[in-house]
């Protein structure tokens, strides 16, 4: 932030601070003017991942920044804004990640599988705003109403998914043996196994536990 | 197989195996992969009682057993990539930690990293053959993440060209590190560089710790296990102490610093080459952060098309608790994160060693942003992970709590990673320092 701020070009995943310079990242939300056009544009999506981390490095840097001025030293300007330091950081992680997962769809060639992931995209991307609606509004990147447009896409995005929930975890492709999970057994044969399972318990060695004899028989009899 | 299971996967719209292959990266790695699961599966010498049936004293000299044939069934093999070496490991502890973790995931690369060719020399081939079994102590009772607060000391005796370590007070007590308490013999132990009267920071030492033969701890070392935890029962993660031991000046792994005989200090070419391995696993967590939550699932989803319970139009048949809506806006968006998650985790992997190798080259320049990068995202991945895996366990009712569902072993495995290799709350400040300066 204070390298762009004076004007150093970045690069790598922090590059979206270059805009700090040039004053389009303010930390009040720009009235009336959201900037998600289409929900159902995940580059689009990723764009506001990307302001809402810009805004929110820029509010914790200026919160620093305004107790330096006040004279505090460095350590404790910075302690005393370590909590929207962190938030910065996450939301700075979650627009990675959401990038990271819209790129790689577009090495996705098979069109099957390029339409069932980007279901999955768009359901993470739209699930993570819904989980974090003030950051978006506070930035002015949603109105409350497109909000709604979110929640109601994410439950018609679970019923897409409805179908292929099966075949999806399939995919992590892990054995039995692996998994280690009646639950999660591959033939779904759960009850049956989870009865065999619970007949190996070590209590299970004798029909009768030692622990009757030595202590609730003899508790029995003094009653 | 379940009718229901059947059922679900034939009216999928994609074939999961292009899926497999994407996750994997490529077919050739999906048929490698369960190329070496079925040497694992099919060998007698991996057929072990389930671990949820013994005590913690039974399911370490287990996991011991296990160890010892795979370091011996991996040579069989010829398994070296150390991607294979991570699936072979994987698939023989079931994805539980083992007690020589840190062996192999540690000490051998610091070996590899900070070693002179003479040390390499001395202690390589006999850590590779394990007659030298090492673990990595940074860690202690008092001090975590903040390296610059660790109190061992290795103070350097210019008269017998000897360091002296100490553990000069009770929080400076190493603790926590994997395979310490009963497994190894030797540790790299992390210590403040005294030198001429001066501390020059934090220095890696090679110490042995117990005696090679009778496993009997060293004079002036204190070494055992620090006792049951919320998981990871497989292993023995240690404390150890010093009481004025002495190592001979060579014990200091000087590719980087140096101490020269007569006691003066040369610094290193950059203090950062030391995060090098620090990084290197931060990566491997984002990517067991996918793992974790992606078995989790697995479990959860599968579970969620067999149960039938309560109902939706009166009078029908209990549904399948997968139709209720309620219970798709528990596990899709966990779904979808766990893909999210294994992108981010191959990303992380090739970043690294691209980075890597450039460092190789003298090029520095995006150490601090890979750095940074890596300490946010592991914080991020593994928060998220871990209450995931936890909504999955309670998303499978109450069979989600009995062991036999699998759910709780995968919690209490992969919940520490939220604190080691970093405190996720100091790793996030560590990126917000980052974004900050940028």
């Amino acid at each position: 932030y204070t390298a762009a701020e004076s004007g150093e070009r970045l690069g790598g995943m922090v590059s979206y601070l270059n805009d700090v310079s040039s004053q389009r990242v303010q930390p009040q939300p720009l009235a009336g003017r959201p900037q998600i056009a289409d929900i159902n544009d995940v580059f689009g999506l990723v764009e506001a991942y990307k302001q809402r981390a810009a805004w929110l490095v820029v509010r914790a840097a200026r919160g620093v920044q305004s107790d330096l001025k006040r004279g505090k030293r460095k350590e404790d300007a910075w302690n005393k804004n370590s909590v929207d330091l962190v938030r910065a950081s996450q939301a700075h992680c979650h627009y990675v990640v959401v990038k990271l997962f819209a790129d790689k769809l577009s090495e996705v060639l098979d069109a099957a599988t390029h339409r069932i992931l980007s279901s999955l995209c768009l359901l993470y991307a739209l699930h993570g705003i819904s989980k974090n609606t003030g950051d978006f509004l506070q930035a002015g990147l949603l109105t409350s109403s497109q909000l709604e447009h979110v929640d109601q896409r994410v439950k018609d995005l679970l019923g897409v998914i409805r179908p292929n929930a099966v075949a999806l975890v399939d995919a992590f492709d892990y054995s039995d043996t692996q998994l280690s999970s009646v639950l999660g057994r591959y033939d779904g044969n759960v009850y049956e196994n989870m009865f065999e399972w619970a007949k190996k318990s070590p209590l299970n060695k004798t029909q009768v536990h030692e622990s009757f004899h030595k202590y609730l028989k003899p508790l029995q009899s003094k009653l | 197989m379940n009718p229901d299971l059947s059922r679900e996967r034939a009216t999928a719209s994609f074939n999961p195996e292009i899926i497999t292959n994407i996750l994997d990266g490529t077919p050739e790695k999906t048929h490698r992969r369960r190329e070496i699961e079925s040497l694992v599966i099919n060998d007698p010498a991996f057929h072990n009682e389930d671990p949820n049936f013994l005590s913690r004293s039974e399911r370490y000299e287990l996991a011991i057993k296990k160890s010892s044939q795979m370091v011996k069934k991996m040579r069989d093999h010829g398994i070296s990539d150390p991607e294979e070496i991570y699936w072979f490991k994987s698939f023989v502890h079931r994805g539980r930690p083992e007690p020589l973790d840190l062996h192999l995931g540690m000490f051998l690369p610091t070996l590899l990293s900070q070693a002179t060719p003479e040390q390499q020399d001395r202690f390589f081939m006999p850590a590779w053959n394990l007659e030298i079994i090492g673990t990595y102590a940074q860690t202690e009772m008092g001090h975590g993440t903040h390296l610059r607060g660790l109190e061992t000391t290795a103070t350097y005796d210019p008269s017998t060209q000897e360091f002296i370590l100490n553990s000069p007070t009770v929080t400076s007590i190493k603790w926590w590190p994997g395979g310490l308490g009963k497994t190894s013999n030797h540790a790299v132990v992390l210590a403040q560089l005294y030198t001429q009267g001066e501390c020059k920071g934090l220095q890696a030492f090679i110490v042995p710790i117990r005696q090679i033969g009778t496993h009997e701890p060293l004079p002036g070392v204190t070494v055992g296990d620090i006792g049951p935890k919320f998981g990871f029962d497989e292993i023995d993660n240690g404390f150890l102490s010093f009481n004025k031991f002495r190592i001979p000046r060579e014990n200091m792994l000087m590719k980087h610093a140096k101490v020269e005989p007569d006691g003066t200090y040369v610094k290193p070419l950059s203090d950062k080459l030391t995060y090098g391995t620090m990084v290197f696993i931060r990566s491997m967590i984002v990517g067991d952060s996918a793992r974790s939550l992606s078995r989790a699932c697995t479990i959860a989803i599968r579970y969620s098309a067999v149960r039938h319970q309560s109902e939706i139009r009166v009078g029908d048949p209990e549904p399948q608790i997968l139709n209720f809506q309620t219970q798709q806006y528990k596990l899709f968006p966990l779904l979808a994160t766990a893909y999210a998650f294994h992108f981010v985790g191959s990303y992380m992997s090739q970043k690294y060693h691209r980075i890597t190798g450039d460092i190789q080259q003298g090029n520095l320049s995006e150490l601090p942003e890979l750095h940074a990068f890596s300490a946010g995202l592991k914080a991020f991945t593994t928060w998220v992970a871990s209450t995931g895996i936890e909504e999955c366990r309670m998303a499978c009712g109450g069979h989600g709590y009995s062991r036999s569902s699998g759910i709780p072993d995968i919690y209490v495995t992969f919940t520490p990673a939220c604190t080691y290799e970093g405190e996720n709350t100091v790793m996030m400040l560590q990126t917000a320092r980052f974004l900050f300066k940028s």
